[in-house]
């Protein structure tokens, strides 16, 4: 297989917010990044799943995030979607990605990155994709490890 | 605000497969990827949200897929992973994109994107986002009015 991988990248610091079972319909999403963007909040990913039950999982990621600034936004928010649960809020992340060229036709490349983190014992929290890019998030300290980890999966240039 | 946004794109046919409540331990991606590759099945994006009860949600999309080659491939995996609901197939979608460089900067770029699909009465069922790009999944009979009416809210060259 034609690996397509030229390169990997790890983001050290990362928080994620995730407001869990929103309501499945038009305008939620442009409400909650509207007030996300009204408080100089600079979001990293956005993930969201939606459900069979009209509801959405949302999460979002913001670097070297300080959740005395994030979390009042967040929790006024939750209240005037009328969210059934809690926000869920979580510090030390790490985000270990892999870029390359045409890595969508390859769901081996996908493969190979998570078998290789899976066997360093590195947990995936969350998953992005993209036509370039697939990232991972994962606990803030396993973030040098996982980094090399793929580095070798994919027989990149040593890690400087 | 220097709008960042220099294009816009829609993928008009995507299957999503929705997987809920995998277990959150190390392996279970590279075990879900690990089936699918060997399937042949190429994936599109992947979209994983973890959740506060180490269980996980994870989707996938297939462009121009047949649900009766991914059906029991993943009906399998899901014996074998005891998952603990149904997987959640779900046909005729379409994915539209804005593309730009240094996106992340601006959660106000995300903004205006959901704010014109809201306007536009279309329902955003997935997100993924990455420095480059921020992609929404919604119904495939939206597609061609997504494109247009994101075209006209990042002012881009008229659709063709
Ligand atoms: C959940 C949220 O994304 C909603 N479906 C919307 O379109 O805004
Ligand atoms: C859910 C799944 O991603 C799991 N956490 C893993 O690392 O494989």
């Amino acid at each position: 297989e034609h690996i397509l991988v030229s390169g990997a990248a790890l983001k050290k610091d990362l928080t994620r917010v995730t407001i869990k079972s929103v309501p499945d319909r038009p305008g939620i999403a442009a409400k909650i990044f509207g007030d996300i963007a009204a408080a100089n909040i600079v979001v990293d990913d956005i993930i969201q799943n939606v459900m069979d039950d009209n509801t959405a999982h949302i999460s979002f990621t913001v670097e070297h995030g300080d959740l005395q600034d994030i979390k009042p936004v967040v929790d006024r928010l939750c209240t005037e979607l009328g969210a059934r649960t809690a926000p869920i809020y979580h510090g030390d992340l790490a985000k270990v990605s892999v870029v390359g060229v045409g890595m969508r036709a390859h769901t081996g490349v996908a493969q190979r990155m998570f078998k290789a983190l899976a066997d360093g014992h590195i947990n995936i929290q969350n998953i992005t994709t993209s036509e370039i890019k697939i990232s991972c998030i994962i606990d803030r300290e396993q973030g040098n490890m996982a980094i090399q980890i793929v580095h070798d999966a994919f027989e990149l240039e040593k890690v400087k």
